[in-house]
Order: C-alpha cells, then structure tokens, then sequence
C-alpha cells in the first residue's frame, strides 16, 4: 500500500520491518509497533492515512497471532531486550568497520538502521541518555560516510 | 454532513486506539 505524504517520517522504520520479515520477524513487529505509534500521532483523520495504518494495524495484529509463542512478543521488556541488542550488534559491526578504515554501503546501513532500531526503542519507555547518544553518533556517521563516499572523499 | 463525517473520523481514531491497546495487552 503507498505510503500518504503525511506519514513519511515512517517510511524508513516500514522498510526495515519489510526487511526483517524473514531474517528476524521480532525485529519487524516492533518496527512496525513504532511506525503504527508514530503514524497516528502524525495523522490519523484523513482518509488516507487511517486506511492505511487500519492495513498496518491488521498487519500487527496477525503478526501477533502468528508469532504467539515468541516470548519477545509476548513480554514487551523481553522485546526490549532483543531490540536493544540487535541495534547495538549493528551499531558495533559499523563502529568495528569504521574504526578499521572499511567504509562500503553495508556498514553505512548498520549505522543507518542501528539508529532505526534506537528511535523503536522509544516504544518501551524513555531512551536512556547513552541510546540517544549512540542514535546520534550513528545517524551523523551514516549521513557523513554516505556524503563522504558519493563526493569521492575519504572520510576522516 | 461534515459533523458526520467527523464523528466518524473521531470513532475510526478511538477504534485505533482500543485495538493498539488490545495489541500491548494494555486493556
């Protein structure tokens, strides 16, 4: 279903719950928790955009059912656990790389999503002081590596 | 008609919100 206008903001947390469909379906539910969140604050009264988050509540909700024995859907502070760390495994896979001086697309996307996954961590509760210090770092890495590597400049 | 309209809207939203509720086992 395309996306309404008014709920871009969402669109790279949907992607990367598209993404971990398969490779880590806990991953795409909360993804999608945070999207549906997020997307109702942003606009949930024009027609377009309810039909499309009633779709994204459909999707959740049989996201729920069929992943009723995964005890990280079932209890959200386990949830928040596994998202906590699958974002920092990514954060330090970029961190790793980029302090070895391998700059390449892959490690751009881990700083990229690990800072996804850190703004889907608001879903839990308040981020801590050190998440939404590590959200920052990786989202001005990405965007600096990315810069760095289109303009054909090494980055620093 | 806009009155309608908008109530409808309005139920559509509360509707949202009882389900993302339900969802979070927070009902």
């Amino acid at each position: 279903m395309a996306l309404p206008a008014q709920l871009r903001p969402i669109q790279h947390h949907l992607r990367t719950a598209q993404e971990h469909e398969n490779r880590d379906p806990v991953v795409s539910y909360y993804c999608r928790l945070y999207a549906m969140q997020t997307g109702m604050k942003l606009d949930s009264k024009t027609p377009e955009c309810r039909k499309f988050l009633v779709n994204l509540m459909d999707q959740l909700e049989s996201m729920k059912k069929e992943l009723s024995d995964n005890e990280s859907i079932t209890q959200e502070v386990v949830g928040n656990a596994h998202i906590e760390n699958y974002a920092l495994k990514l954060f330090l896979y970029a961190d790793n790389e980029d302090r070895a001086g391998r700059f390449h697309k892959n490690m751009i996307k881990s700083f990229y999503s690990s800072s996804l996954l850190m703004d889907v961590l608001s879903v839990f509760g308040e981020l801590s002081e050190e998440n939404v210090q590590h959200r920052k770092y990786a989202r001005w890495k990405a965007t600096y590596i990315h810069n760095c590597l289109k303009n054909g400049e090494s980055p620093q | 008609t806009s009155s309608l309209a908008s109530s409808v809207a309005s139920a559509e939203q509360d509707d949202l919100s009882q389900r993302l509720s339900r969802l979070r086992g927070q009902v």
